[in-house]
């Protein structure tokens, strides 16, 4: 059986509210090092790949390779009931038809329950190759959220051009066109404000605003976000979270221009 | 759709 504590029910009602426009049914694959979730947009454009770790849980117990298949509206409804403080306690069976959430006041004096009806997700697993990116951007989540948008407003693309001097965020649309150059910056009172390029080549490569707008809904979990490139592979967008567990959004790149 | 690349061409199934 499955049974895992969070401290903080935040944690899950982010992750979930991060990706569920993106993806609307999918497992949550638990064992004994977690629960994962990989999950492909319907157009098979985007890619997102989350892990919290056992550690990211206390207690967490885990016997079986448990698959729980859940609609992420479902599943929003739900977490909606609860506070961001509330102690949060997942439990479903080996064979479950339903998972169980517990949410509990921090001191103590509410405990609610609640089922969700578990589906059968065929869903095909993809292979990420591990990957050593020629370009990784580690910036302010918030500064990453404000380009996507700002450069919304004027085209549905974006080109993502690093080199030594900096990163390039650049479209072109009907209006005109727009540009945002970041340089590394290192900030020793606000750690969270730096700017950090490492780069083996030069990477330029063009993207869909819709799914970087997308992914940076997960900007509430991290203070910073990594931007990983390499020419013709799908772009990382890695949101980091507590214990080693991270929330990841894969985006194939525009071809052809 | 044009010009926009799909993720399974990148990642192969398991």
């Amino acid at each position: 059986m499955l049974e895992a504590r969070l401290e903080q029910a935040e944690l899950l009602k982010k992750v979930v509210d991060a990706i569920k426009d993106l993806v609307q049914d999918c497992n949550f694959d638990c064992n004994d090092s977690g629960v994962a979730l990989q999950a492909m947009d319907n157009s098979h454009v985007a890619l997102v790949s989350m892990m919290l770790k056992s550690e990211a849980f206390s207690p967490f117990r885990c016997d079986r390779n448990i698959a729980l298949g859940i609609n992420l509206s479902s599943l929003t409804k739900v977490l909606r009931c609860a506070q961001n403080n509330d102690i949060l306690t997942v439990k479903a069976e080996d064979a479950p038809d339903v998972v169980n959430l517990m949410f509990e006041s921090s001191d103590s004096d509410r405990l609610s329950e609640y089922d969700i009806k578990l589906m059968d997700i065929d869903q095909e697993h993809l292979g990420i190759p591990e990957t050593e990116y020629a370009a990784t951007v580690t910036m302010p989540s918030p500064e990453f959220q404000r380009i996507c948008r700002d450069l919304s407003a004027l085209s549905e693309s974006v080109s993502i051009e690093c080199t030594k001097e900096g990163v390039k965020f650049a479209c072109n649309g009907d209006i005109g066109s727009g540009a945002v150059t970041l340089r590394s910056h290192s900030d020793v009172e606000n750690p969270d404000q730096n700017i950090k390029i490492d780069l083996t080549e030069p990477v330029a490569l063009t993207f869909s605003l819709k799914y970087l707008s997308n992914f940076c809904k997960a900007s509430g979990l991290a203070k910073s976000v990594n931007i990983c490139l390499s020419n013709e592979v799908p772009l990382l967008v890695e949101y980091g979270l507590a214990a080693n567990s991270y929330l990841r959004f894969y985006l194939a790149p525009k071809i052809g221009d | 759709k044009a010009g926009q690349g799909n993720i399974m061409n990148f990642f192969a199934k398991k």
